[in-house]
């Protein structure tokens, strides 16, 4: 489903270069449930932005589903149809509530408002803040702000969801809760998962652990 | 050195009341290493904002070193003089380089130029982000971004330290140098720790586990 071959990456700083990756190439198959492990700084949430489309590698190329994706109209697209995204900060809107975070990207789709509430709902439910539906993120506890986050990833059912360190804020309960929904998203829709991690509660229930160090996947 | 004696705090959520904290009562001696360990919501961040001095309780009372605070600008005052903040969001000024986000509670404190640059070239190797001390903010990874938050909260060796899940983003290597690192000010110079967190790795290492369930420290 996602193929990354030879994909650099550097940041410019100042009138240095930060080589953040070094021609990683990877193959991930559908319904695959992935971690990518690395020390802090080690390029994990370089790859993934690149890898759901929030940006573009230097050199390498990135194919989707087998195709290549040319220019920002069509990363738009597919980033909203085909790819959920779980955000190392968490990304909410501050201005909506929980619920509104997670029924976003269903506006977006055209359901309408019967099947979004009741999807919404569903997802609240599972992630287990449904009593908090109508707080906004500022009235969350910071584990509460990380599962509206996955909630709303995942609220669309994509082919393939990324998620840059989902269970850092969350107690050992929850994180296994979470992993538990992820992985029959993966086993019951076929949902392919790649997961940002450092947490072993998490990457223990992988298929396969990536490792990355100083930008190079090993 | 930190008393709460019954303290109880609810937040307004529409008509509704949100009960963090139930008469929560906790002491902890000078130089001890406390975690303080509870599921997502369950008062961890309420009762560290309290203590902290950033909050004020609905009910009950908190002595810091024997004596209250009464009045804003005593809590501002001994805030600043007295205690290191990890915020769970890490809470770095963004226009601010990593260098000076860690030099910016010395400035406050009346310290010299050169002992500060000396000071903060000391906590960012402790830290192990030497090499991104110019990086701003949004140049650093997440786990970059919270042993920046670290090091402000330590650089003046205040004598409490309150930690709001530190090692969230970080590889265990890097947890394990950052536990040891606090431990060593604990130990070594007689600072005050109190953590929140439900990373098994850092309450580990604590002298004593506090845990709060629905506000409630049992
Ligand atoms: N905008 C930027 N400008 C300069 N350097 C950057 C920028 N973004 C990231 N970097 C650097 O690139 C490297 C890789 O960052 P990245 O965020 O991918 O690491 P990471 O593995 O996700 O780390 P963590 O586990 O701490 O989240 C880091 O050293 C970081 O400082
Ligand atoms: N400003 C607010 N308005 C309304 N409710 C709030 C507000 N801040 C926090 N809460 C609620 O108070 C409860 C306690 O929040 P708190 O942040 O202290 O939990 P926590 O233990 O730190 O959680 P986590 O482990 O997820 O960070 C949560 O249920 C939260 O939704
Ligand atoms: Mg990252
Ligand atoms: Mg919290």
């Amino acid at each position: 489903l996602l193929i990354c071959n030879q994909v650099s990456k550097s940041y410019r700083q100042g009138s240095a270069r930060v080589p953040a990756l070094r021609q990683v190439s990877l193959r991930i198959g559908e319904g695959e449930f992935v971690a990518l492990t690395g020390p802090s700084g080690s390029g994990k949430s370089t790859l993934l932005n690149i890898c759901g489309l929030l940006d573009q590698p230097d050199n390498g190329e990135l194919l989707l589903a087998g195709r290549p994706c040319h220019g920002e109209r069509e990363r738009v697209k597919r980033r909203r149809d085909e790819i959920g995204f779980v955000f190392q900060n968490f990304g909410l809107i501050p201005v909506m509530s929980a619920f509104e975070n997670i029924e976003y990207p269903l506006l977006l789709s055209g359901m309408p408002a019967a099947r979004r509430k009741e999807r919404v709902e569903r997802m609240l439910d599972a992630v287990g803040i449904a009593d908090f539906s109508h707080h906004l993120p500022d009235a969350l506890s910071g584990g509460q702000r990380q599962r509206v986050a996955i909630a709303r990833a995942l609220v669309k059912e994509p082919p393939l969801v990324i998620a840059d360190e989902p269970t850092a804020n969350l107690d050992t309960a929850t994180a296994e809760s979470m992993v538990a929904l992820m992985k029959s998203l993966c086993h019951g829709m076929g949902v392919t998962f790649l997961i940002a991690t450092h947490d072993e509660r998490m990457s223990a229930h992988c298929d396969r652990i990536e490792r990355i160090i100083d930008g190079v996947l090993s």
